[in-house]
């Protein structure tokens, strides 16, 4: 089972 | 003041093909470097980086930076209407409201000037470090969108695997599973059609099938497209546009618990 990670979790905010 | 000529239309109707399924509305960021635009998919899973740089256009001026808020659908659609050699002029007043654009045929003798209303987007930009990739690799953009479509019959995730023998595209499903293995080419007339690995780390990632499949519709924008895959950082698909810019898709990966 795979689970999708967000982009948040490696790019942080500007 | 901000104006930007391309001489033809054909360029920026694919960019805004590649683009607009994936992003509903975004900034265009415009400044004397250029114009670039960055978004998200709803889903926060998946982010489109353009960058069309000022040397790209015909004529470019921009006296000061200024955002611009767009919904891609509408802009997609008003661009479409343009003959494929047609120039285009986008232009906008320092606190307007409206983005103009100016359609002129090559023979001079038909005009067309749209207006779009600009919006507020409040869209989150996110800061993308420069990454150190474990793996690239460049395909012919044809053949990845083959691959990827082929695999999204099948399952909706995609594994990845690169090792320096070659890339591994494989997928499982409700119905089965299915493989696909692109090996390193060995002598290429057309660099175009070259498959190229180049691999520091073997690696092994899974991403969502759906992403792939919209990323890979950019195929209209080069002939090659690269993969760049790192551990612990998201997938990076590149369309150079050659003096233009490019556009980037990111993607994070899929992980098993």
């Amino acid at each position: 089972v795979c689970r999708q990670i967000q982009l948040k979790q490696y790019f942080g905010q500007e | 003041m901000f104006e930007a000529r391309v001489a033809q239309a054909e360029i920026l109707k694919k960019i805004l093909d590649s683009v607009r399924e994936l992003v509903e509305q975004g900034n265009l960021d415009c400044s004397g470097t250029g114009i670039s635009l960055q978004a998200m998919d709803s889903s926060h899973v998946s982010l489109v980086a353009l960058l069309l740089k000022s040397e790209g256009f015909e004529r470019y001026r921009c006296d000061r930076s200024i955002n611009l808020g767009i919904n891609m659908q509408s802009l997609g659609k008003i661009v479409k209407t343009a003959g494929n050699h047609d120039a285009i002029t986008l232009s906008s007043e320092d606190k307007g409201d409206v983005l103009g654009l100016m359609f002129e045929s090559t023979e001079q003798d038909k005009v067309s000037n749209y207006e779009i209303k600009l919006m507020d987007v409040d869209a989150e930009q996110l800061a993308i470090p420069v990454a150190e990739y474990s793996v690239c690799v460049r395909m012919p953009s044809a053949e990845f969108a083959r691959i990827t479509r082929d695999l999204s019959t099948i399952g909706d995730s995609v594994l990845i695997s690169c090792t320096k023998d070659g890339v591994q595209f494989s997928t499982t499903g409700d119905t089965g599973s299915g493989s696909i293995v692109l090996r390193q080419s060995s002598s290429v007339d057309d660099e175009k059609k070259a498959v190229v690995i180049e691999v520091q780390e073997p690696i092994s990632l899974s991403f969502a099938t759906k992403f792939l499949v919209q990323f890979s519709k950019s195929a209209a924008l080069n002939e090659s497209v690269t993969l760049n895959l790192g551990d612990g950082v998201p997938l990076m698909v590149e369309y150079p546009m050659k003096e233009m810019g490019y556009v980037r898709f990111y993607l994070a990966p899929k992980l098993s618990n």
